[in-house]
């Protein structure tokens, strides 16, 4: 029953082995502000949460995901109207820079919603993938249909190309409103595609580093 | 002289105050907004690593998973030299635990870190 010890009574740097390898990943001062992860991305990553962990944190089954390290990545947008009449167009870019060396990719998927419903009509969507800048496109299909309407593609193949992998990945979200013409709905724009990668960390079961002075050998 | 030791066992226990003084396992837990961090570690909301502590049995039991150094130190520390120290209640086996937090940039990350909570212990 100790109370628990008042923060400031706290080290300046924890001696938990977890403790100091998330402190290595804080985001800086309490006060920075969280990023702009909410909202679908955040709901999907929770619920995947749920079915590896249990409330301690505990992985449910061994590898249940196959990886120790899944990086959701958010787009970026070029902004601009994407709204032409029924068309919606939206082009993104996934920044794939400063990925930790130790995390080495095993598998890419992007996520997106194929068909969302709106109050009196329906959105039908797809993913084109821009290959060397606009010069081509190509039309991305589902490869896998995990659960609540969410359509996976596999993208592993263009981001790894021979033994580099890229900086970055652009896509153009392309989306038709379906229903009676005529029929006016708010035009909603659909949450942005999210990249999944899965990575394997080779150092996620090290000590932080310098942990002992090396020792001479007798 | 093993045969007295195991003679005078539960008196022993019993001196100790019963089971809890024995190795075993206690909880720890630490909620990450008493850390401050829960703005950015969204799952967990406590991590409990527990920790081994109590006194290493005379005649460690199988349960123990000592290996046989622990059991010879034991009878050193009992029988020959008492200034050699019994062995040590320490961890034995651990568990990972998987962190779902947000980067500065905004991703969310879900990792699985090895070996951060104690699951059984043991006298070595």
């Amino acid at each position: 029953n100790q109370s628990p010890p008042p923060l400031g009574s706290l080290p300046a740097v924890p001696t938990l082995p977890l403790l100091q390898a998330l402190q290595t990943r804080a985001p800086g001062s309490p006060g920075w502000q969280v990023g702009p992860a909410s909202g679908q991305p955040l709901r999907y990553m929770l619920n995947l949460y749920r079915r590896a962990a249990d409330r301690e944190g505990r992985p449910r089954r061994r590898r249940s995901l196959g990886t120790n390290t899944i990086r959701l990545v958010q787009a970026t947008s070029h902004g601009g109207q994407p709204w032409t009449g029924r068309w919606y167009l939206q082009a993104l870019t996934y920044h794939l820079e400063g990925q930790p060396e130790a995390e080495h990719l095993l598998r890419a998927t992007v996520v997106y919603l194929p068909s969302l419903s709106l109050a009196r009509s329906r959105l039908l969507c797809a993913l084109e993938l821009v290959v060397a800048g606009e010069a081509s496109r190509v039309l991305l299909s589902p490869t896998a249909r995990p659960h609540h309407g969410w359509a996976e593609v596999d993208v592993t193949p263009y981001l790894v190309l021979g033994n580099s992998s890229v900086g970055s990945l652009a896509l153009r979200h392309v989306c038709v409103r379906a229903g009676r013409t005529g029929s006016h709905d708010t035009l909603v724009a659909p949450g942005h595609p999210f990249l999944l990668l899965y990575l394997n960390d080779t150092q996620a079961g090290l000590a932080p580093p310098a942990a002992e002075p090396h020792r001479h050998r007798r | 002289d093993t045969g007295t030791l195991a003679h005078d066992l539960p008196n022993y226990l019993r001196e100790q105050g019963g089971e809890k003084s024995d190795c075993s396992l206690r909880p720890f837990p630490v909620s990450f907004a008493q850390l401050g961090w829960d703005h950015w570690i969204i799952a967990p909301h406590r991590y409990n690593p527990r920790y081994c502590k109590g006194t290493c049995p005379h005649l460690l039991r199988y349960d123990y998973h000592a290996p046989n150094h622990a059991v010879v130190q034991s009878f050193v520390h009992q029988l020959v030299d008492a200034s050699v120290p019994r062995p040590s209640c320490v961890p034995y086996r651990y568990s990972p635990i998987s962190v779902l937090m947000i980067e500065r940039n905004g991703g969310i990350l879900y990792k699985e870190y090895e070996n951060m909570i104690a699951e059984s212990c043991t006298c070595r």
